[in-house]
């Protein structure tokens, strides 16, 4: 569902930020 | 020049005419359009650094395309079209004003990756307003994910159409092929050390667990004996989701091994754990975890995210390296990595949808 996706890209986003810093 | 200054007129009007019937998003698009267009003429206070007028003649047809046409496809191709003329003329000019250098292909992904990035923060944004407030702005998954595919193919879209663009207006100006180093990079490249001269005082990705590589390798095996569990229950449930999920990550875990029996690579221990661990917590999740849990999924997704992140870091790493044309310093790098992990999990989330609609249609 929606809330689904949307967290999904909160997460990724969330993991990338943590490794490219 | 006068055509992009009567060009930059026609999007004064179209902010003007959304502030005063509050089509606010065509306000912040045509805003977004002109402060990257006039910011370098101001900085240098001439009325002619401006970009060619073709390329304002996209964002001003798509601004007036999702102004006249209500149906929301237009509206959706209008706006990332505006979007992606906002990331090209940002990468000509971070080429152009600061130490990054891009070439053409390098600028198309840039275009891509910029436009799915925004799609994904917008659609956050909205998410959350619709959380806190009640508001309704984003209707459905469905509605979501067909916006998010219009992104991306207007993003890909518009970097490959810029890319013919430029090699037939441009065919000496913007570095195409790595073959020719501008003398700003060889000056740059003098004042700074050897890349690999700091480098081998980094410790290994395997150090930096703080435990043996032996003991690294032990868990490795555990995790790989923890997917074949994960498989043994997708077989007791007859899951054929679960069964695939786990080879699929079982071979993964395994991938490292095959790509050293080639003795030109050789794999970092660390690294190896590092994505044994991402698929084992995505095949516990799908054998158990996603099911009974609302949380394991944000686990899994940032763990993979690091992982994709990692690979990201290392595609533009090596194309610093290796294609002289092409330049990222480390602040740079930062905004490439989270620009892939954005996208990346953009094109995650439209294939999910498509193998869900393509699993429905077949029943």
């Amino acid at each position: 569902g929606l809330d689904d996706t949307m967290t999904d890209m909160l997460f990724n986003t969330f993991g990338a930020i943590v490794v490219a810093t | 020049g006068a055509l992009c200054w009567g060009l930059l007129a026609v999007i004064v009007l179209v902010i003007a005419y959304d502030l005063w019937t509050s089509g606010y998003v065509g306000v912040v698009l045509g805003i977004g359009v002109l402060i990257t267009i006039l910011g370098p003429s101001i900085t240098h206070r001439s009325m002619d650094v401006l970009v060619p007028w073709q390329v304002l003649l996209v964002a001003v047809v798509a601004l007036l395309a999702r102004q006249a046409i209500g149906w929301e496809p237009v509206q959706f191709v209008g706006n990332y079209l505006v979007i992606a003329t906002i990331a090209l003329v940002l990468a000509v000019e971070i080429h152009e004003h600061t130490r990054v250098e891009m070439n053409r292909p390098f600028a198309t992904v840039f275009v891509a990756m910029v436009t799915m990035a925004v799609a994904t923060v917008w659609a956050l944004g909205r998410w959350s307003v619709d959380l806190v407030l009640g508001t309704g702005f984003i209707p459905s998954n469905e509605a979501l994910m067909w916006e998010l595919i219009a992104a991306t193919a207007v993003g890909l879209g518009a970097g490959v159409l810029f890319d013919r663009y430029f090699r037939r207006i441009t065919p000496k100006e913007l570095p195409s092929s790595d073959s020719e180093p501008s003398a700003e990079r060889n000056r740059e490249s003098e004042d700074e050390p050897p890349a690999d001269e700091h480098e081998h005082d980094d410790p290994d990705l395997s150090d930096r667990f703080g435990l043996s590589e032996r003991r690294q390798r032990q868990l490795v095996r555990a995790l790989q004996l923890g997917i074949v569990a994960t498989i043994g229950v997708g077989l007791l449930e007859l899951d054929l989701s679960i069964v695939l999920t786990g080879i699929f990550s079982l071979g993964v875990t395994f991938l490292p091994a095959i790509l050293q029996r080639n003795p030109r690579v050789s794999m970092d221990v660390g690294l190896v754990l590092w994505i044994s661990t991402t698929v084992f917590l995505h095949a516990l999740g799908t054998a158990y975890l996603y099911g009974e849990t609302f949380w394991w999924h944000n686990v899994t997704h940032t763990v993979s995210g690091s992982l994709v992140a990692a690979i990201g870091y290392g595609t533009f790493r090596g194309i610093d390296e290796y294609t002289s044309a092409v330049r990222f310093p480390s602040r740079f790098m930062f905004v490439l990595i989270v620009l892939f992990v954005v996208s990346v999990g953009v094109l995650w989330e439209i294939m999910e949808f498509a193998t869900d609609g393509l699993m429905l249609a077949l029943g």
